[in-house]
């Protein structure tokens, strides 16, 4: 069971190691892809970061599976890796690029931003 | 609820500048005018002179379905949500390649070229249309309806055709939308070029008239007048961007490749590039 503490609050550092959604801004300009796309010239993509520790919260969302391998985990580090934490909610954006022909095109391209993340 | 609209960068700076506003006179909230400044000098708010002269200016139209979808996508509406985008994910266009032939008086007919051999063949074209530019020229030129009729070069079966009416066209120029799909479905199996003709009509009569008394002469017409063919297409299986990369580093290198070649600058066999 979660070790409780006295005061009943919880541990706010902690949280902030834990599996959450970060910043990551994606700039197409040092990517060295504004010769090709048009707009936008960068988007906010986000990241997965942190632990996915034990015991796993319901919003990560885990599979059946990741709440075996966390509980290994937690029983014994060496013989199991802790689960990922990667996006498990994406969303698309439109790019308006150029393509080999110089032709202009308009593009939404799937699952380019986290909206949310999880452990798998 | 938030609304949504679509903003022409051509429009008068001082009114866009002043009040990004919606047409029905509410204020565009904020992330709107977040799309217009993280976009592409050549997105369309660019002082002149300031692009590039090779690089690829888009079209208004392009611009304007960018910033509308882009801008819906932030309120969490997919683009398939606006009949126009045909529920397409890609929307191609192609820039005419056409000239008048100034040697034929008046002007009967014209040709419209199209180069769409960058059109994927796996994705699933749902929609094809042809935007023509027609100008403005005060005074009408002859009383009663014309109709445009538009065919595929190689054959006499109508693809589209649309009525103008003499006053309305000659006082406001706009654009004329004419659906080319068919033409896909024909010309394009064994061709990467599409090539269409256009004719206008008198009233009843088959008498054809000049293409130039209805503004659609060519001449004298900045890109952003040009006609463009728009493809819009739906990919059935998810893009990825990376393979988009690949193509254009390909093509890039191709390019830069050939003129080397061909002054034979590479002395003795061509060194690798390193990777």
């Amino acid at each position: 069971t979660a070790p409780n503490n006295r005061h009943g609050k919880r541990h706010g550092k902690k949280s902030k190691y834990r599996c959450s959604k970060k910043a990551l801004h994606v700039n197409f300009k040092e990517l060295g892809w504004d010769d090709w796309i048009i707009a936008p010239l960068g988007y906010e993509a986000y990241h997965c970061e942190g632990v996915c520790d034990f015991p796993l919260r319901s919003h990560l969302e885990p599979t059946n599976h990741a709440i075996i391998q966390t509980l290994m985990n937690s029983m014994d580090p060496n013989s199991t890796p802790p689960s990922c934490c990667v996006p498990t909610k994406l969303s698309p954006i439109s790019i308006l690029f150029t393509d080999s022909g110089n032709n202009v095109v308009y593009k939404q391209y799937e699952e380019m931003v986290v909206e949310q993340c999880g452990c798998r | 609820f938030q609304s949504a609209a679509i903003i022409s960068p051509s429009a008068p700076r001082r009114n866009r500048e002043a009040n990004t506003s919606h047409p029905h006179g509410q204020r565009s909230p904020r992330l709107f005018r977040d799309i217009i400044a993280s976009s592409h000098p050549a997105a369309g708010h660019h002082k002149d002179g300031e692009v590039p002269k090779d690089a690829v200016v888009p079209h208004e139209y392009m611009l304007s379905i960018y910033r509308t979808y882009s801008a819906a996508e932030k309120l969490g509406l997919n683009a398939s949500f606006f009949s126009s985008s045909k529920s397409a994910n890609t929307i191609t266009s192609f820039v005419d390649k056409g000239t008048d032939n100034l040697l034929h008086s008046p002007l009967r007919r014209q040709k419209y070229l199209f180069d769409v051999s960058t059109l994927s063949e796996k994705e699933e074209l749902v929609g094809a249309e042809l935007r023509i530019f027609r100008k403005a020229l005060g005074a009408p030129q002859a009383a009663g309806p014309f109709h445009l009729q538009l065919y595929p070069c190689r054959s006499d079966k109508p693809l589209d055709s649309r009525s103008l009416d003499a006053a309305d066209s000659a006082e406001t120029g706009g654009w004329e939308v004419l659906d080319v799909w068919d033409a896909f479905q024909t010309q394009r199996q064994h061709r990467s070029q599409l090539c269409f003709q256009l004719r206008a009509v008198h009233g009843k009569s088959d008498a054809e008239v000049d293409l130039r008394r209805l503004g659609l002469d060519r001449s004298g017409r900045g890109q952003q007048e040009k006609a463009i063919l728009v493809a819009y297409t739906r990919s059935r299986k998810r893009e990825n961007l990376f393979n988009e990369m690949k193509e254009k580093i390909k093509s890039r290198r191709s390019a830069e490749e050939k003129p080397a070649r061909a002054e034979g600058l590479g002395e003795g066999p061509p060194r690798r590039r390193r990777r």
